[in-house]
């Protein structure tokens, strides 16, 4: 083998030029067969989300991680011993990193009933100073990617985007429609975004609150058009009936102040298709929440939530290790997203959910269920509430910087 | 877990932080 390696001569030939012309035919031809495979299109023209990334992903996407999650939170809810609780929650802080000391009872640990208990902490008050600036931390974390948006792709690390149609579930076609406070419960309920039902009789929300929504009246009355939602679209807003209106009008005058009145009584559909306004740029900022962190979430900005979409979806780990393999990754968790305006335009918070912390509760929104048994929809569909009757003058939940807005718990 | 924010705010915008970077609650990403 040695004499045949080291002194068979070698013969260059050239190949026949059809020879070459078929293979450059089949190589192109390859290439594009695999990009028709990577970017599949719904009936919508709106990209098919699947699970994509090297060999270690497919086999985490085969594990039932939503019920996995389900049952950690379950063995975390469990009550521990008294005697167990200082010594089991100083370990945990130890091999996690967390400062005991800016927690609240934190000279009692005996008053955590469980891990999933002290993963929620609370902080002392005045933990955490609030910088003047417009944008603030909405959590303990660090910084997994953050710029501007282009061609209404984000980027989740370096050269992985996603779409943020897919990521807020905006859609060019059907731009969000606004419903206004309603307390008629057979107002309150609109099916299929489009339809709303009254007494038997079906009224498209155009017709009922006078939208202006751009979408053909064509595409508003087809019955068959596949629907993005599913679910009802509630008005999920907590209003205590007790409230002193002088009081929430004070709140919310004064949140309006800070926005600028005219921006917050501005009705106008944000995003939706439309694109931002001039001199303006979409920009996104990823945080990712340690196991150690303190998992309460604030609010990043004074701002008004308009509305919340559920998407239900998986539980992958959103490490920064899966991050970097796993595509699409924060269109296919489970999230909620908060939909709404600040001062400069559209505004939006999105609380991604992961195997170990499935659960996303938000405080101002007492319906919102998240990490349900059960089979999810499909990727893109998502359950939407709209906060509308929160504040009749903002047209929203108003929020100051941050005011604490709810937080991720074990399973 | 993860928050992941997308907002519109003018071109002047700028993040005062960087990727990597640990941050509290309450502290500035970015002014305009």
């Amino acid at each position: 083998v040695m004499d045949a390696w080291t002194q068979t001569p070698t013969k260059w030939y050239p190949l026949p030029i059809a020879v070459g012309a078929l293979l450059l035919v089949a190589l192109q031809y390859r290439r594009k067969s695999r990009r028709s495979k990577e970017v599949q299109l719904d009936e919508n023209g709106m990209e098919i989300i699947k699970l994509k990334g090297p060999w270690q992903v497919h086999v985490l996407g085969a594990l039932p991680l939503r019920n996995m999650s389900r049952v950690w939170g379950y063995v975390n809810s469990l009550e521990l011993p008294v005697w167990f609780r200082p010594i089991g929650f100083r370990l945990y802080s130890f091999a996690f990193g967390c400062d005991l000391d800016e927690i609240e009872h934190s000279d009692d640990l005996t008053q955590y009933v469980s891990l999933g208990d002290f993963f929620y902490r609370k902080l002392k008050d005045g933990a955490r100073p609030v910088d003047p600036a417009v944008l603030v931390s909405p959590a303990d974390g660090r910084i997994l990617h953050l710029g501007a948006i282009t061609d209404h792709k984000v980027e989740q690390v370096k050269g992985i985007t996603y779409s943020l149609d897919a990521l807020l579930g905006i859609d060019k076609d059907h731009p969000p429609v606004y419903v206004p406070a309603m307390r008629d419960p057979d107002l309150s309920i609109v099916d299929d975004q489009e339809f709303a039902d009254i007494n038997g009789i079906e009224y498209t929300l155009d017709q009922l609150i006078g939208t202006s929504s751009p979408s053909t009246s064509e595409e508003v009355r087809d019955p068959h058009a596949p629907p993005k939602k599913f679910g009802k679209q509630v008005d999920a807003s907590v209003v205590d009936s007790d409230r002193d209106l002088k009081d929430a009008l004070a709140h919310d005058a004064s949140v309006a102040l800070e926005m600028g009145v005219k921006t917050a009584l501005d009705r106008r559909r944000s995003m939706g298709g439309k694109p931002v306004k001039p001199g303006n740029q979409l920009f996104f900022t990823v945080i990712y929440l340690a196991p150690g962190d303190y998992h309460r979430f604030h609010s990043p900005t004074a701002w008004v939530v308009e509305k919340r979409r559920h998407f239900v979806g998986e539980l992958f780990s959103v490490s920064p290790y899966m991050a970097k393999r796993l595509e699409n990754l924060f269109v296919l968790n489970e999230r909620v997203a908060l939909l709404g305006r600040w001062k400069y335009g559209f505004f939006s918070m999105v609380p991604v959910g992961a195997t170990n912390v499935g659960s996303i509760k938000v405080n101002f929104d007492q319906a919102l269920r998240t990490n349900l048994r059960g089979k999810p929809p499909p990727p893109g569909t998502y359950a939407e509430a709209v906060y509308s009757a929160a504040s009749p003058i903002l047209n929203g939940q108003p929020l100051i910087p941050a005011q604490e807005m709810g937080g991720f718990c074990l399973g | 877990s993860t928050i992941v924010l997308v907002f519109e705010a003018p071109e002047s915008f700028e993040f005062s932080v960087h990727p990597g970077q640990k941050v509290k609650v309450g502290q500035r990403l970015g002014d305009v």
